[in-house]
């Protein structure tokens, strides 16, 4: 049984398909065989890891309960993607209804039996897709910007957590919120992060990824930023978040 | 018969409701009177200009055809808004159907019959919400930032616009591309704007808004960026940017 891992926020921009890519191919490379589901109908996990969007195979094919030969190899060995591609608009509709989330969930189940570790990047929003997302991985995580916008998001989404772990899937839990495109120089950013972990305690992420413009250059060539330039502080940051997040989960 | 203008992108954090918000401020202090539509769930214009959610008054109550008492003052003297509240997120069904945007359009259309411009904030999604939307206004502002992943959702944008001008309305039109948080020090942002402009010509805006941190701090503050600082860069470029726009549409 692998580990599943949701990584979500409604707020736009703050950083999950950066999170969700970067921390799939770190994990690959540390040896766990990954497997990197794109959720999100615009598909940027997709074409920043270099794939096409192929509306036969990939998450759309999955929420019609499709099975095989849906997974797309990456650049990075133990690393395959479940590719998006625009018709996963649809999907918002489908996994609104329980027989739509419980397909794509007998789906998911067999797609990720043979990896380790499975990662799912989620659209910015609290529709269907993102709470069929949360019923069923073991844990999120939340990435998030120290901006003021960002921060007042938190707590919807926090309580959609708790709403799930209540109600669908008990075994859900906060792995943590992760603070992105972090720049030290600006004061307000270092208010945030104080209050914040005065708020969430252990629950924020100790890994802080800073603003790094290879982050975002790396998407542009389709490759991770560990193959782009592992000596960035993005790399660095994102090696670290692997390995703080490994311990947090069930290493098997 | 206001001008109206919806602020869309279904890439997220692109800078929508900070060009909604500030751009309709402008609008008022140039003395037009100016309404801004919350239409996002996260409610971040609501917020960015201090004022509470209620789901008894605001955008809520306009999905449900009310149109009495649901408009909110600001500190800014002709500029009103339509507040949003966490209950929107029921919208997106609603106005999937046609009977739900039919109701939501005749009720703007009385909301809005006082004012000169109308603004509308949208989520970072292309679902019902943003398309309800586009079916009601005259124009559309693209803001966007100069990063691989958001020029990926450049040519979904400008196909729905297309879409809904052939079909449920045929006098929308695209009034421009606005690039934000641009940061000139950065030469892909340079290369992104060149190969902009190569492409979509008179239609990416003049007016660039770079990345100024006065623009997230007067957020948290609850004011426009014209209040806040009014000789910060950000500010500057979204009066210049309200200047641009007007020349662009129907002047009274
Ligand atoms: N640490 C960082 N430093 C610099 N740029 C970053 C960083 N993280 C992300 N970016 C850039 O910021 C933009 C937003 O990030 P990203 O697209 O990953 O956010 P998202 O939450 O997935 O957005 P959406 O809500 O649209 O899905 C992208 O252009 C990305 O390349
Ligand atoms: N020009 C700018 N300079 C610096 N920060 C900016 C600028 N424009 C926006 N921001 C900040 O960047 C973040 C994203 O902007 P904003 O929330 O306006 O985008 P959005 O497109 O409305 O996001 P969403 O997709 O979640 O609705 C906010 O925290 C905002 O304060
Ligand atoms: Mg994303
Ligand atoms: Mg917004």
């Amino acid at each position: 049984m692998p580990l599943r891992t949701a990584i979500a926020n409604q707020k736009g921009g703050v950083g999950k398909t950066t999170t969700a890519m970067n921390l799939a191919a770190v994990l690959a490379i540390g040896g766990r065989r990954t497997l990197l589901i794109d959720f999100d109908p615009q598909g940027n996990a997709t074409t920043g890891l270099g794939l096409p969007k192929d509306p036969a195979r990939g998450t759309m094919a999955a929420v019609r309960g499709v099975v095989d030969g849906v997974l797309s190899p990456t650049p990075v060995e133990k690393l395959q993607v479940l590719a998006s591609c625009p018709d996963l608009v649809e999907a918002e509709g489908l996994l609104s209804r329980k027989e739509g989330r419980e397909r794509v969930r007998a789906a998911l189940d067999t797609i990720g039996a043979d990896f380790d570790e499975v990662l799912l990047d989620c659209p910015p929003s609290m529709g269907g897709i993102t709470r069929a997302a949360l019923g069923w991985v073991d844990r999120v995580v939340v990435p998030i910007q120290c901006e003021f916008f960002a921060m007042e998001g938190l707590t919807q989404i926090l309580s959609v957590i708790e709403q799930v772990r209540t109600g669908e899937n008990p075994r859900l839990e906060l792995a943590g919120v992760v603070l992105t495109m972090f720049d030290p120089r600006l004061p307000f950013h270092q208010e945030v992060l104080e209050n914040l972990r005065a708020h969430l305690k252990e629950k924020v992420c100790r890994t802080i990824i800073p603003r790094d413009v290879a982050l975002a250059e790396a998407a542009s060539h389709g490759v991770p930023v560990v193959d782009y330039d592992c000596l960035s502080l993005g790399a660095y940051g994102y090696l670290e978040l692997g390995k703080e997040l490994a311990r947090h989960g069930g290493e098997a």
